[in-house]
């Protein structure tokens, strides 16, 4: 198990590596095993530099930055073992609409082995959406689920 | 295998038998503050086994049953059911022959809880196994819930052999 | 102290209470002590009510209903005692379209005292400042501040 | 009193003198991600005496110093001043004749830091002691850090005091 841990490892590195570049053009992303020696109990780091830029540590990321590179992680892993559905709840809050456009761009890449429940505030993402579902409260206190077209969901992600 | 519906029944703000088709590709959920878009994420992660009633933000797990409204009264039972179809017939447990198949987890008030398949009482147990042969086991990084995306990032370097172990 | 302990609760609870009916129409929320016959010790219970609905705990609030309540307590505190500033980082990354607007409203109100620096992407946070600044990096990893115009501003939170 | 100025210079990614002039009301900051907007609130946070490198996103404190790009090589030295100014003449301490004051905390590599109050050397005491006397204390929640917000609702009940204690 050895081998396939590293074999998975190995893999993982690479489409993070590729992911961030798609994220960060221009920028360099890496995942490090702390004691090589022992692969199969060692702990793994994250070195991540955006473009133009030499951190000390991926503490310094800002808020986007950060929840982009977690994101280019996530999706790696997605592409090495592929997991059927799988949930975001407003994973697209802390980016700029620069970087929703490249986070939207990478995810609708991934539907062939993945189904995608987003939710989200951000028209962007709506955009992009092959469904809709507005969830409303007419009745203080009871959910409802309703179908909806593009111009209603931005209308109901604008007020209660 | 794919998701293709998911039956939300006085969990949480759900108080009405709710039906959401999930059809291929990318499914948007949209809505105001406080309307119930995460209760739906919570209802996917307590029907997979969700044990931690604090990852669900509730203090007790019966704080997920429909506690009622200024006009409604509180529910006794919650009930969150998965269908999956697109299944190749290749599992090996009894649930083989099954083109279609249906997870659901019960939590009654008096603190009585229920596992079925396909309608047929089992254990967490083996929804965990099933679900595991089907199709790529449910894996952490499956359902990012709200305002917890950098977790792979803050994570301690062991923590993160997570990622690694459940992909291999 | 303890009457002073007593009579500065009983003020911060009346004014959350009016701010949360505020952010909240319909709503109620209050304060309470845990032990009552120990004022200078007792822990302090939050309780919040969003309208028509009947909570166990706030904890099932939702991620903008929380930070909504927790900005109708800091605001709360900022009228008794005000601070002569205050620094909000994205405090209105998780409100949607009209809490944004209740929020911006009040913030409005309390200028007087307390001289406001707000981090935000959103444009109506925007649209209520007397002056914006703008931060950008045009030489990569090292950030200059210029003043901008409304529409300006509204650009350079798009891309990078 | 009020605050009149921000002068960041070393901290960060502010790697040229900056000045932020203050004028009363609102004041909104905005720009794409990384371009560093939290850094601003760091650099207030950290003038105003933080001891925590965790606080500030750092590992150790001499992260905080300008750590060179492509094209820049990295800094000696980190500089924050803030400038107050409509203080009443009322303060005991020896600063009380001025109408303006600046306090600044400065870091070098070798690990050295100083603080000043209008240019004069002092201890970080002196610093707290004056901003608590000049007006309202900089109590801690001043300042919201970005993901935050919620800090309020998710402490303790016990640690809810401190919001009442500084208030009284
Ligand atoms: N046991 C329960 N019974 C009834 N209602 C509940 C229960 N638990 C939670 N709720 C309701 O769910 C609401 C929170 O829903 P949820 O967290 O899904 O909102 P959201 O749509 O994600 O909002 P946001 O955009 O602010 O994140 C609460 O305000 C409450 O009304
Ligand atoms: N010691 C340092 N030396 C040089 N640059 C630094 C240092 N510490 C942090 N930075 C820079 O600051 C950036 C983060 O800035 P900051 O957190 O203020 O971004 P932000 O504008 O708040 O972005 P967001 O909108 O994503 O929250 C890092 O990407 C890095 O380039
Ligand atoms: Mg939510
Ligand atoms: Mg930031």
């Amino acid at each position: 198990t050895k081998n396939l841990f590293l074999e998975t490892f190995t893999e993982l590195n690479r489409r993070f590596g590729e992911l961030f570049g798609r994220f960060f053009p221009g920028g360099h992303a890496a995942l490090a095993l702390l004691d090589e020696q022992n692969p199969l109990e060692s702990g793994i780091e994250i070195m991540a530099q955006p473009p133009g830029k030499r951190l000390r540590t991926i503490h310094l990321l800002s808020g986007g930055e950060k929840a982009l590179t977690a994101i280019a992680l996530l999706m790696a892993s997605f592409l090495i073992s592929p997991s059927p559905f799988c949930l975001l709840d407003e994973i697209d809050a802390p980016l700029d609409e620069e970087n929703v456009r490249r986070f939207t761009t990478v995810l609708k890449t991934m539907t062939q082995q993945t189904q995608f429940l987003i939710v989200t505030h951000n028209k962007r993402t709506m955009e992009i959406a092959d469904q809709l579902y507005g969830v409303t409260m007419e009745e203080p206190g009871v959910s409802k689920i309703i179908g909806v077209r593009l111009d209603v969901a931005e209308q109901l992600a604008v007020s209660a | 295998m794919r998701l293709k519906q998911i039956t939300i029944f006085g969990f949480k703000s759900f108080a009405d038998r709710t039906v959401i088709t999930v059809p291929p590709g990318i499914v948007s959920i949209v809505g105001p503050n406080g309307c119930g878009k995460s209760n739906i994420s919570d209802s996917v992660l307590w029907a997979i086994g969700e044990q931690s009633a604090k990852t669900l933000r509730a203090d007790r797990m019966e704080d997920v049953l429909f506690n009622g409204t200024e006009r409604r009264k509180p529910m006794g039972m919650a009930e969150v059911s998965l269908t999956f179809e697109g299944l190749d017939g290749s599992l090996t447990s009894r649930f083989g022959e099954f083109s279609e198949l249906t997870v659901t987890r019960r939590l009654f008030r008096s603190g009585e809880s229920e596992y079925l398949i396909n309608k047929v009482p089992c254990r967490l147990k083996d929804i965990r196994d099933l679900l595991l042969e089907a199709g790529g086991s449910f894996k952490g990084h499956t359902i990012i819930e709200q305002g917890k995306v950098d977790g792979l990032i803050n994570a301690s370097p062991v923590e993160r052999r997570g990622l690694i172990e459940e992909a291999a």
